[in-house]
């Protein structure tokens, strides 16, 4: 089960510094700060309601660093084209989350 | 928080 996250760290560093310019409280992003961020992506609300599923692992309704990451990561990979998965991969899962 | 009706955490729904 060692199995490298597939956010590298070069896009790591990315969406980390994305998620401190929001102003996290605690280390953690509510909803309502997330929210505008992945509506920014233009990317339909049914969509962003699944990478948004997919990403509060804790179902807790706010992001913590690793979780904003696979948020991000999906929301990149949307806007290229690709489907959004239905449940998130295990590869997709942060190592500090398994 | 969440006017959805039921117990959703997702800001989107």
């Amino acid at each position: 089960v060692d199995i490298p996250w597939v956010v590298k760290p070069e896009e790591k560093m990315k969406f980390d510094s994305i998620f401190d310019s929001l102003g996290p409280v605690g280390g953690i992003l509510t909803g309502d700060k997330v929210k505008p961020v992945l509506l920014n992506s233009k990317l339909p609300v049914d969509i962003l309601g699944r990478v948004w599923e997919l990403s509060d692992l804790d179902r807790d309704g706010m992001l913590d660093r690793d979780e904003f990451s696979v948020a991000m990561y999906l929301v990149y990979r949307a806007l290229e084209g690709e489907p959004v998965p239905m449940s998130l991969p295990p590869p997709l899962v942060p190592p500090s989350k398994r | 928080q969440y006017p959805t009706g039921g117990s959703s955490t997702n800001p989107f729904l």
